[in-house]
């Protein structure tokens, strides 16, 4: 009967007029998408959504126009280390965070104006060996970095200027994590996913780690990307980029799981499999908005799902300029960014 | 999910768990 439940069902026809496209928008000084973002901005006392896209050398600002056009407000360049993506900060404003590195994030950088000077500014968040950072509730940067000897996790507080104002730390777990996400539903409960598959719940209050519970070997390199918590029951979004196919549960690329906290038990709740015609190796990235997925398949579309339901929705086959590289959603709307590594950002209303 | 899948479950999970964790 599991077996039966937890079978994953894909809509016929998968339609990709579920996705409108309503602008798009292109940045003629980039070659080399990174990331793609949300961001709201203020400026002359307007409060606009804006977008922000990101190349290895430089983050660009756009500001929505007449006519479903955007006007490119600013451009700061980076230097010498590459960009490597763009953190949300959730709640904030006039704000925009990146991570650089090379292979790994070696630097946490706030972008902003400062009224009090009329500049746009880049201040430096913190440098190190990172293996993850989210924005969080409050403004305030989770992230996890490794010395030789030992991992830290630590949280920095943003003051409304982006000044750092104080820093907490965490009880680490033995193994490198690897992703965060807040617990929606317990004000103080963060979540991890670390390098061995495990699941760690941390009070963000006091800094205790309260419980490390396992998501099971067939699903190496899981990513949370969101968690709640009802009934008593944790629910957590995980990412398989790199699952087996199997009979039960056809080709997941995202579950849902139940955690019961206090007994580290867990139970799979509904599974999102690829759609048909995509075996195989399964995607290079996603995200995850309330019950929406998002994610770029190697065949070069972007597949999304209901994770609720379990059901592929939507697919955008590849552009006939080129494939879909980036697929983000918008902090407010049903929107989707879409990029395409030409630097091009196609903004699709679900 | 049932009780006897996940073990007994407590809507004061986090209270708990933050009670009986090491400081």
């Amino acid at each position: 009967d599991v077996a039966e439940q937890l079978t994953p069902v894909l809509l016929d026809g998968l339609r990709e007029e579920s996705l409108q496209l309503v602008s798009k928008l292109k940045d003629s000084s980039s070659s080399c998408a990174v990331d793609v973002s949300t961001v709201w901005w203020e400026a002359a006392g307007c409060r606009e959504l804006c977008v922000v896209t990101a190349c290895e050398s430089s983050v660009s600002l756009w500001k929505p126009l007449a006519s479903d056009h955007w006007g490119k407000v600013y451009t700061w360049q980076v230097g010498e280390i590459p960009v490597i993506q763009i953190v949300p900060l959730p709640d904030t404003c006039n704000l925009v965070c990146i991570a650089l590195g090379d292979l790994e994030i070696g630097e946490i950088r706030l972008l902003l104006y400062s009224s009090e000077n009329d500049l746009f500014k880049q201040s430096l968040v913190k440098t190190g060996n990172i293996k993850a950072v989210l924005g969080i509730k409050d403004r305030r940067l989770v992230s996890s970095s490794r010395t030789v000897q030992e991992q830290q996790v630590d949280i920095v507080s943003l003051s409304e200027t982006g000044r750092c104002k104080d820093g907490q730390t965490l009880m680490p777990p033995e193994e490198t994590v690897l992703a965060f996400a807040e617990v929606e539903g317990v004000r103080d409960a963060l979540v991890g996913t670390t390098a061995v598959n495990s699941i760690v719940i941390w009070n963000l209050k006091t800094g205790q780690l309260l419980k490390k519970m396992h998501v099971g070997y067939s699903y190496p390199a899981s990513i949370c990307h969101r968690a709640y918590s009802d009934s008593g029951l944790l629910f957590v979004v995980l990412s398989h980029p790199h699952a087996k196919e199997s009979e039960s549960c056809g080709n997941p690329a995202f579950r849902v799981v139940a955690f019961n906290p206090k007994t580290a038990r867990s139970t799979g709740v509904m599974f999102s499999s690829l759609p048909p015609g995509h075996a195989g190796r399964q995607y290079l990235e996603g995200d995850v908005k309330d019950a929406s997925a998002a994610a770029v398949l190697t065949s070069g579309a972007i597949a999304v799902w209901d994770l609720l339901l379990g059901q592929c929705t939507a697919l955008l086959p590849p552009d006939p300029e080129g494939s879909w590289a980036l697929a983000r959603w918008a902090t407010t709307n049903a929107c989707l960014l879409a990029g395409q590594q030409d630097g091009t950002v196609c903004l699709y209303q679900y | 999910c049932s009780e006897s899948d996940l073990g007994p479950i407590s809507l004061n999970w986090f209270e708990e768990l933050s009670a009986e964790a090491p400081p």
